[in-house]
C-alpha cells in the first residue's frame, strides 16, 4: 500500500481526508490498543490532518498520542 | 454505573462523519 502523502490526501474532499486517515490509522493503533482502537481513531480525527499525517510517518508521535487519548478516555469512563 | 458510549468508535470501511452528535 502507497504511503498517504499531504498531496493524495489534499486531492479527496474534506470529509473523506478523515476517512483516509482513519483507515491507515486502524491497523497502527489496532496494534497498540486493540480494545480501543474504534475510539481512540474517532478522537484523533478531530486533530489536524498534517498531524495525522505526521502521526502515520513517526511511531513515536503516534505512541505518544495513543498514550494521551487512552488516559483521557480512561478518565471519561471512570 | 452504565458505560458510557462516548466516543463512537471509527470502523474500517464504515463512512466516518465525525464527533458531531448522532
Amino acid at each position: 500500500q502507497e504511503p498517504l502523502t499531504a498531496s493524495i490526501l489534499a486531492s479527496a474532499p474534506c470529509e473523506e481526508q478523515k476517512q483516509m486517515l482513519g483507515e491507515r490509522l486502524f491497523p497502527l493503533i489496532q496494534a497498540i490498543h486493540p480494545e480501543l482502537a474504534g475510539k481512540i481513531i474517532s478522537t484523533v480525527l478531530e486533530i489536524d490532518n498534517s498531524e495525522l499525517l505526521h502521526m502515520l510517518q513517526s511511531p513515536e508521535s503516534l505512541h505518544s498520542k495513543v498514550d494521551e487519548v487512552v488516559a483521557v478516555l480512561q478518565d471519561h469512563k471512570a | 454505573g452504565s458505560s458510557i458510549n462516548w466516543p463512537p468508535e471509527f470502523h474500517p470501511g464504515v463512512p466516518w462523519k465525525g464527533l458531531q452528535n448522532i
